[in-house]
């Protein structure tokens, strides 16, 4: 139930990560 | 014409055909009244507009009338009707398979003679056609819909907001006549229905505009419901406060529906509701998080 | 009354129409064609009903001719129909619409050049597009009016009217012509019988107002819009990496792109968390009014 939403959510969550660890690795 | 009708079919009429309707009428009325600089229209007679066609879809023992076509303005004989209808029927055929044409619709105060003529000449498509009859004249203190919908025997399913009338066949002075008799109905609306309904009534920006004007947009049509059911609560209310005084008549199966009405409150009380309403409320507050970390990634990143 | 006068045809006005606009040059003539008062009644219910098919209509001419789920040029013969006249709708055809369910109020490669071919042939002739996806999920109509510049015209750069999100399987689509066509102001008007009826209307269906769930409705389209934002994250995140030394040698443009992008993803994650919020507001309301009360 709610399977699709959820891993939207969870795509989200991991490219947001990486989008930060990117831009911390450009501030270093 | 017979009371109501013994049919047992569900009639549920969508804001578009009745819309439709209007504007059918309207533009009429406009081209054989012309407007004069403004001046209200004289006192002749509204013009009375026949359409032969609806498409509705059937769908068990309910029938919704979600939409309507015209085919002919001018009174259509009842050897026009058929071959006009049957255009019609194979156009929408091709487009919307599950719909298919359930009666025919007009604009007067009261069905005449005239219409059954028209009705029975729309059985050959339909066994049981459904007429729906818009009253145009505007009165502001009327609250009901001006709408009629008269139902045949055969086919006494129709969802038309308008009075549903069923022909059954009555025998007078030894001849079987067909005679309408009205159907209730209630309105359908899908949730983009309502919508644009509410849109158009209120005539709302359709631009996005700030968030603020979203949300107070959003706001306004809650509080305009809760402002209607608080008003109807109302009236409930003084209604039994004059019940209890004695100020009219003890009306006991009043009584019993506001009971049953009065017991079923609190609406959901059970443990799943609460699961279930619990966990949208935390996807939503995860979502929001989220933007705000994304929000928070646009401006470090700016910063860079 | 005024209001219904408008729905009178005055068959030398809209002679006047036709002259008024095929004599306008190739700058945008926004402020002439606005005033093409449409009734969004009819193009909102119309494609409401069938944006399950993507129906497809005339404006102004013929009421009810629909064809499935195509803006191809087979709609050239579809518009010569003279259907319109035999049911008394003497207007000419002003227009075409359609819907994109789900993905915005703008026009494709096939609708631009759908229209540039109709505007060549019959003026004024205008396109209307409806979203009735984002129109539930927002609680608000989204429409949107588009007429096309002449072909191999150079639109002077304008500023973005509004921003919206559009899918990252049609942003190409979008971007090749969004310079071709400009859009229009949209104004309504309503008959004095159809304020009268929307006034009854709203006696019955400020129930379904009531009882709307757009948390529950809608739940396909969030999560594909929730899917298409990481998507578009790791575009963004992607290109940013490929400029590993971007704060030094990228040039300005580069690095204004870049910010641009997250900034619409930004913008769309805004939308999606406000459309979430006003859902729940709705299911808070209604667990507070229905479920507080206690014998």
């Amino acid at each position: 139930k709610g399977i699709k939403k959820y891993s939207a959510i969870d795509k989200w969550s991991t490219q947001l990560k990486s989008l930060n660890l990117t831009i911390t690795n450009r501030v270093c | 014409m017979a009371s109501s009708s013994s049919s047992g079919l569900t009639f549920k009429l969508h804001p578009l055909v009745i819309l439709n309707i209007s504007d059918h009428y309207t533009r009429v009325k406009s081209q054989s009244q012309p407007p004069q600089n403004g001046a209200e229209s004289t006192a002749s007679p509204l013009p009375r507009v026949l359409v032969a066609s609806s498409a509705f879809r059937g769908d068990g023992r309910s029938r919704s009338s979600t939409a309507s076509s015209s085919s002919t303005t001018p009174p259509p004989t009842p050897s026009t009707v058929p071959s006009s209808r049957k255009n019609r029927n194979s156009v929408n055929k091709k487009v919307f398979p599950n719909y298919y044409i359930l009666g025919w619709y007009s604009t007067g105060s009261e069905a005449e003679e005239s219409d059954m003529q028209i009705h029975k000449a729309l059985m050959d498509i339909n066994e049981s056609p459904v007429y729906v009859l818009l009253n145009p004249s505007i009165n502001h203190t009327q609250k009901d819909l001006p709408a009629t919908i008269y139902e045949s025997v055969a086919n006494t399913f129709c969802s038309c907001g308008l009075i549903n009338a069923t022909l059954e066949l009555h025998v007078i002075d030894g001849i079987p006549q067909l005679i309408f008799v009205r159907s209730s109905y209630t309105i359908e609306t899908v949730e983009a229905e309502r919508i644009s309904v509410d849109h158009v009534a209120h005539l709302k920006p359709s631009d996005g505009g700030s968030a603020a004007t979203q949300l107070a947009a959003h706001l306004t049509g809650i509080h305009s419901a809760i402002k209607m059911l608080n008003s109807r609560i109302r009236v409930l209310h003084h209604y039994l406060l004059a019940m209890q005084k004695g100020d009219i008549p003890c009306e006991n199966s009043l009584l019993r529906q506001v009971s049953s009405l009065l017991r079923r409150l609190p609406a959901i009380e059970s443990e799943k509701f609460q699961d279930d309403f619990l966990m949208e409320y935390n996807d939503t507050l995860l979502i929001t998080y989220l933007a705000m970390l994304t929000n928070c990634s646009r401006t470090v990143a700016g910063l860079v | 009354s005024e209001s219904d006068a408008i729905f009178h045809y005055d068959e030398a006005a809209q002679a006047n129409n036709v002259l008024l606009d095929s004599t306008r040059c190739s700058d945008s003539t926004a402020e002439k064609v606005s005033s093409l008062a449409i009734t969004l009644r009819n193009v909102t219910f119309e494609c409401l009903r069938s944006w399950r098919h993507g129906g497809l209509d005339l404006l102004g001419g013929n009421v009810s001719k629909v064809k499935n789920d195509s803006s191809d040029m087979g709609l050239a013969e579809f518009l010569s129909d003279e259907e319109g006249g035999q049911v008394g709708r003497l207007e000419n055809v002003v227009g075409w619409y359609h819907s994109h369910p789900g993905y915005g109020c703008w026009l494709s490669g096939i609708d631009v050049s759908t229209q540039m071919l109709n505007q060549q042939f019959q003026e004024p002739f205008l396109a209307v597009v409806i979203d009735p996806t984002r129109t539930v999920s927002a609680g608000k109509v989204e429409i949107g009016a588009f007429r096309t510049y002449p072909e191999g015209y150079k639109p002077p750069d304008e500023p973005v009217s509004e921003y919206q999100t559009i899918p990252l399987n049609k942003i190409e689509d979008f971007g090749v012509h969004c310079k071709q066509y400009y859009s229009l102001d949209i104004t309504y008007f309503k008959s004095s019988l159809d304020c009268h009826l929307l006034d009854l209307l709203w006696n019955k269906y400020w129930v379904n107002t009531l009882s709307s769930s757009p948390l529950l409705g809608n739940k396909d389209y969030v999560a594909g819009q929730i899917s298409d934002l990481a998507e578009k994250l790791e575009q963004a995140e992607n290109q940013l990496a490929h400029s590993r030394f971007g704060p030094l040698i990228a040039p300005p443009q580069r690095k204004k792109e870049e910010e641009s992008q997250i900034a619409k993803i930004t913008k769309d994650s805004a939308k999606i968390t406000v459309e979430q919020v006003h859902g729940l507001m709705s299911q808070v309301i209604k667990d507070t009014l229905f479920n507080s009360v206690r014998q």
